[in-house]
Parts: structure tokens; C-alpha cells; sequence
């Protein structure tokens, strides 16, 4: 049996308007320790790995690890159903075709259930190396979404450049061009408004604005966005889920793979 | 410039 109740339902509304444009289909990995997601874009340019601590659940039981298959789509028009303050409970037998999503509103007599389908998926685990990064880059989130969708005015991708204290992003297209200067600040007071950077090397790379805006969409659930980069290896864009009392929930990272010069 | 995919970077684990 597995059993998990999430009183902040509103973290997996997100998590899904965060994953369901970029990926149909994919497997939750449930187990002792939680449940996880790790599916490929339909192109395979870009990956998306999803993280969710058992303890941050409110109620967590899952007697023995089961793969939930799953059209995404179809989870996130039935999450759609579920208002922003309720309790969100998942549950399903050992084995079983479905799983059931119970709602609860707050301080009300109403409970709504609802039942999504089972699929059976060829998912491909990859494994990522756990390698340091040239640069990382914390920014608000926010700010981060904004140079995206500014940026797809101009060109279909951009280019990051790091450098000293500074990141750079710059399109350039048929009407021009732009670029988007970040210094790293010092704003002790306001955490989630500061950008920090740690360089070991200068870094100069594209990427193809269309995945960025999708990342983009984890936006809601963290006020900061954590950049990794390293010449000729993927971006790692990652947004920490926390509740709503600051503890850490889990994670999204997104991974996409450079644009290279031919 | 061309688009690398991700699996030329990750291999099935």
C-alpha cells in the first residue's frame, strides 16, 4: 500500500504545472524514501528530475517500493480540480491500475476523490555524474523567468557568458539583439532578492530559450533558482521545494543539453 | 549551431 497526504496540496499543483508541458508520460518511484520522477522531453533535448522527501509529507507509508506510470496530463487536469488550499491525499494498492487522489477542503465537510489510470512505461533511468560545476549562479527566480521570456523576443537562444562577479544573457535575432547583465549583490536582508556567484572558470554557452521557459514554470515554487554550469555539459537549472514553514521538501532540476557550434 | 541531445551526455544507469 502507498499512502501519502500533503496538507499544502498546492506544492503538488505546482510541481505538475511545473513538469507538464515539458513531459507526457513518466513513472513515479515510490519508496521508503519518497517519491522521485526522472523523464526526457519528447526531442531528448532536456531532462527533468523531481524530488519529494518522504518526511515532508504530512503522512507517509509505502510498504514496498511501486512505480506509478502515469499521463501527466491527465494527473495535472485532475490536480486542477483541487483548490489551492486543500489537502491533498495519493493512495494505491500494491497492485493495482490506478491511483486515487483524495481532496480535502479546509475547515469543510467536503471530500472529493478522484481516480487516474495506471500505465505500464518503458522509462529509461539515466544516471547523471555528480560533478562540480564551473559556475553556479543563484538568482531570484522571478528574474530568472523574465530575461527568458524577454529574451524569446529577440532569438531562440542565448547565450550565458560568467565572468568576475558578473553572468551575462544575450540573444540576438533577425529584428537585433539584447543582453541582460547580473552583478552579484550583497543583500543580506532580503535572501530571496540577492544573486550570488561562484566561478572557477569563465564560462560561455547557448541554450535554446524554448526549454528555459519551460524550466521557467517551477517559478511558483521557489523564490530562487540555482544555475549550473560547466563548458560542454549540460545546464542544471534547480528550484528547491520547501513547505510553507521554510523546511526542505525536495527539489526540480531541469538538465539541457548546449547548443554547439557546427 | 546544433542541438545536442541529453543522452549524449547521460547513459541508461
Amino acid at each position: 500500500m502507498f499512502e501519502a497526504k500533503l496538507i499544502q496540496g498546492a506544492i503538488l499543483k505546482k510541481i505538475l504545472d511545473a513538469i507538464k508541458d515539458l513531459v507526457n508520460e513518466a513513472s513515479w518511484d515510490c519508496s521508503s524514501q519518497g517519491m522521485s520522477l526522472q523523464a526526457m522531453d519528447t526531442s531528448h533535448v532536456s531532462l527533468v528530475a523531481v524530488q519529494m522527501k518522504a518526511d515532508g509529507f504530512d503522512k507517509y507509508r509505502c510498504d514496498r517500493s511501486v512505480t506509478l506510470g502515469m499521463n501527466l496530463s491527465s494527473l495535472s487536469k485532475i490536480l486542477k480540480c483541487a483548490g489551492n488550499d486543500d489537502t491533498i491525499t495519493l493512495k494505491a494498492p500494491d497492485d493495482g491500475d490506478k491511483i486515487t487522489l483524495v481532496f480535502e477542503a479546509k475547515n469543510e465537510s467536503e471530500t472529493s476523490e478522484y481516480e487516474v489510470k495506471l500505465m505500464n512505461l518503458d522509462s529509461e533511468y539515466l544516471g547523471i555524474p555528480d560533478t562540480p560545476y564551473s559556475v553556479n549562479v543563484k538568482m531570484p527566480s522571478h528574474k530568472f523567468q523574465r530575461i527568458c521570456r524577454d529574451l524569446q523576443q529577440i532569438g531562440d537562444a542565448v547565450t550565458i557568458s560568467c565572468a568576475k562577479d558578473s553572468i551575462r544573457f544575450a540573444a540576438k535575432g533577425d529584428l537585433g539583439s539584447g543582453t541582460v547583465n547580473l552583478c552579484q549583490t550583497a543583500s543580506a536582508d532580503k535572501p530571496e532578492d540577492s544573486v550570488s556567484i561562484s566561478m572557477q572558470e569563465p564560462i560561455i554557452q547557448s541554450f535554446a530559450l524554448k526549454y528555459l521557459n519551460h524550466f521557467a514554470k517551477a517559478t511558483p515554487l521557489s523564490p530562487q533558482v540555482s544555475l549550473s554550469l560547466s563548458p560542454d555539459v549540460p545546464l542544471v537549472v534547480e528550484y528547491s521545494i520547501t513547505d510553507d514553514d521554510g523546511s526542505d521538501f525536495g527539489y526540480i532540476r531541469y538538465y539541457l543539453a548546449p547548443k554547439i557550434d557546427e | 549551431m546544433s542541438q545536442k541531445t541529453i543522452t549524449s551526455f547521460f547513459k541508461p544507469a
